[in-house]
């Protein structure tokens, strides 16, 4: 059974923006 | 065959060869008769009877001439060249003859053969600066409390052994020529048996120039009667041999020494030695302090253990001490990704690729840690797991665990299946 990879896209970022990866 | 190694290619002390190292030098004299070309006699003795010859001294005639290069050409005894000073340059006024032996020497002996009787006053000095400053090495005189102020042949004892002793033998005006002084520098010094282990002493002969200054002539007395000037003629230094014999100064490290490119006379260093004495260590090779090599010690340099991380180390006596003298070198800058003392681990943020060695330039790789998954950059130096979250696996935390999914917030990416 593969398990799903996080998916950056799914997370939001509203109050967390100094953690959001520069890439992202 | 290297005398700097054995049989086997281990290090030992090695030496360059003894050598008369004023021999072909030029040396440097304030008063040579000749310019302009002047008389000057040479008198001899039979029994009661002196007899004095006049000849001409003239710088400009070959066959006349007394240059400062006879005092180190080869000493033919058949065909004996004499360098000769002016006439009667008496005390207080002197004659100096300085040569520099081209780098540091361990001199064994400065020795002068005469052609005139022998000084009635003179010193030997040194220099270990290159003639900057002068250090006395041996004085002769009849009077040593008067020209030089200092005792006849005081006694040299552990305490003062780097000290120049004044000396009334080889003072004798005869033979009027011929006559020999010779300055053995370790003569009757303490510790000059256990010269290895003496760096006092091995300071002490160590010698870049030498100066041999001539205070006084012997006379007869005759120089202020009648017809002084025939006299006064007659009195004059003359040398026909200088030596300096020694070592060229490598401190253990060189069998011989050799002209570099700008044509200076260095050590050719071995044991990972560096410096015309061969008197530090050579780059990178760190790992303990300098020291010169003695008959059961060759000391050599060692090279810092850096991996093949690294181009530079420095040495560090705390560490070095604290490895029982064993190791104190630090590698600096470590590279590929390295860190550590001798680069052997993986800096912050890379962990160890098992399947490569450490000196690999791929021996480090990124951790690569999931940049919300985990909870840390750093990973597991040899398995390279990253820290995860609660709920994430993975080494490098990027998905949810059994029985987790994934949440929309980036502080708890995954949370437990309801």
């Amino acid at each position: 059974e593969v398990m799903p990879t996080l998916d950056m896209a799914l997370f939001d970022w509203t109050d967390y923006e100094d953690m959001k990866p520069v890439d992202t | 065959p290297d005398p700097c190694y054995d049989e086997n290619g281990n290090p030992r002390r090695c030496i360059p060869d003894f050598v008369n190292s004023a021999f072909g030098k030029d040396v440097r004299v304030s008063r040579t008769c000749g310019s302009p070309a002047a008389r000057y006699c040479v008198v001899t003795e039979k029994g009661e009877e002196r007899t004095r010859d006049c000849h001409s001294c003239d710088a400009g005639d070959p066959k006349k001439s007394h240059p400062p290069a006879y005092l180190t050409d080869l000493n033919n005894p058949h065909n004996l060249t004499c360098w000769q000073s002016e006439n009667y340059v008496q005390a207080p006024q002197n004659v100096t003859l300085t040569l520099s032996l081209g780098k540091k020497f361990e001199v064994t002996y400065v020795s002068l053969q005469f052609c005139s009787p022998r000084p009635e006053s003179m010193a030997i000095y040194k220099s270990m600066d290159y003639g900057k400053s002068w250090v006395p090495f041996q004085f002769y005189s009849t009077q040593c409390k008067k020209m030089y102020n200092r005792q006849n042949k005081a006694a040299i004892t552990k305490q003062n052994e780097q000290e120049a002793i004044c000396t009334d033998s080889h003072t004798d005006m005869h033979p009027l020529t011929g006559g020999l002084i010779a300055f053995s520098t370790l003569d009757g010094r303490p510790s000059a048996h256990d010269f290895d282990n003496s760096p006092v002493l091995q300071d002490w002969v160590t010698a870049t120039d030498i100066k041999v200054i001539f205070s006084r002539l012997h006379t007869f007395g005759d120089e202020n009667e009648d017809d002084s000037e025939l006299a006064r003629d007659s009195y004059f230094y003359a040398v026909s041999d200088l030596q300096v014999g020694g070592r060229c100064k490598c401190n253990g490290h060189a069998s011989k020494c050799v002209k570099d490119r700008e044509g200076n006379l260095v050590c050719e260093c071995k044991h990972n030695t560096a410096g015309p004495e061969c008197d530090r260590c050579k780059p990178f090779h760190y790992d303990r302090p300098w020291q010169r090599a003695t008959a059961r010690e060759a000391n050599e340099c060692v090279a810092c253990h850096c991996n093949l991380h690294a181009r530079r180390c420095r040495f560090n006596m705390e560490l070095y001490k604290l490895s029982g003298r064993k190791s104190g070198g630090v590698c600096m800058n470590c590279r590929h990704n390295t860190a550590g003392r001798h680069c052997h681990y993986c800096k912050e943020g890379f962990y160890r690729d098992m399947a490569r060695p450490i000196s690999h330039r791929r021996a480090c790789k990124a951790c690569d840690c999931h940049p919300v998954g985990a909870a840390g950059k750093t990973c597991n130096q040899t398995t390279g797991q990253c820290p995860c979250k609660d709920g994430v696996t993975g080494i490098t935390c990027n998905r949810c665990a059994k029985g987790y999914q994934q949440s929309r917030s980036p502080v708890a990416p995954c949370i437990k299946i309801p």
